[in-house]
């Protein structure tokens, strides 16, 4: 078989046993939807470049998945955001660190490779030059969702001090970072 | 974290990674999503690759970029190099997994964990999409 594009949603400890036949079919989907959408990209001609944006577009875009608007939330109940692309034909680069106002990541990640001289943009800075290109910028608030909120308050009862991995497993846990046993994104 | 690797018509692969971080983080942590080479890589020559997984031990072993030099340093094929990369993470006790392309359109999705929500759709538009192991 020959591939024209992969996906992933997140690692972690994923169990049937943990998931209702909803949800499933909702991760099921959101993921065939992401595919499509790339897929339409690639179909029309256009670079592997708008495939790769556009897929992971509809991957921010659904609370199920740990990027976007399902971002989880830090210490201080903010979303702080993270995203990369890279070009293999021009081995060009972009990324963005810790935005919080930047509804698509990604989109500002391909922003940077394209519209700066720069690598990598992080915080206030890449949120500002996000604005400054003409991506669509959004309340935090927007980022906000029951689930995550609730995890974070869970995750802080248990003990504030340590960050929750989306794949924590026991070993995790000899290395002083804590595993609920669950995933968040 | 979410992620996605694509080859064009024109036969070029690119690679993109977005994430939330981990819950209850502080101090500005950043994972390896954002990082070129360690989360996410991409190189016509060799791969395109996406991590998912616990960033730090991305970082420490340049996982990304680790799989493009395995294949073109040592002429390994896309799985090898994926199966040493992902390996060593697990060594070394850090988990997750990845997604990779290259150029001739084969792919492989290693992970350690329970389970990995991905999906592949092949030239001629035929979907694969699993979550467990």
């Amino acid at each position: 078989k020959k591939y024209v594009m992969v996906i992933h949603g997140g690692a972690g400890t994923i169990l049937k046993k943990n998931m209702s036949a909803e949800k499933e079919a909702a991760y099921i989907a959101v993921l065939t939807q992401a595919l499509q959408a790339g897929y339409a990209e690639i179909k029309a001609g256009k670079t592997s470049l708008d495939a790769v944006e556009a897929t992971i577009r509809v991957l921010e875009n659904d609370p199920h998945f740990n990027a976007g608007k399902g971002a989880v939330f830090t210490h201080d109940g903010r979303n702080e955001l993270d995203a990369a692309i890279m070009d293999g034909k021009t081995l060009m680069a972009g990324a963005v660190a810790g935005v919080t106002t930047i509804k698509n990541p990604i989109s500002a990640a391909r922003a940077v490779m394209e519209k700066s001289e720069h690598v990598m943009l992080v915080g206030a800075g890449a949120d500002l030059f996000a604005k400054e290109v003409g991506l669509e910028i959004v309340d935090p608030k927007y980022f906000w969702t029951k689930e995550r909120w609730e995890g974070l308050q869970k995750a802080i009862k248990e003990d504030s001090t340590k960050a929750v991995l989306d794949h924590g497993s026991k070993k995790s846990e000899l290395f002083g970072v804590k595993n609920l046993d669950y995933k968040f994104g | 974290t979410v992620g996605c690797v694509a080859l064009d018509k024109a036969g070029n692969l690119a690679a993109g990674t977005s994430t939330g971080g981990m819950t209850n983080k502080k101090y500005g942590r950043v994972g390896d999503a954002p990082i070129i080479g360690a989360g996410t890589y991409c190189n016509n020559q060799t791969a395109g690759v996406s991590c998912t997984g616990w960033g730090e031990f991305y970082i420490r072993n340049v996982v990304a970029k680790t799989i493009s030099d395995l294949m073109e340093y040592k002429g390994l094929s896309l799985a090898e190099a994926s199966k040493i990369a992902i390996d060593k993470v697990d060594k070394m006790g850090g988990n997750g997994g990845l997604i990779a392309l290259d150029k001739q359109g084969n792919m492989t999705m290693p992970f350690n964990t329970e389970g990995m929500y991905r999906g592949a759709i092949t030239a001629d538009g035929k979907i694969e999409v699993s979550i467990y192991k």
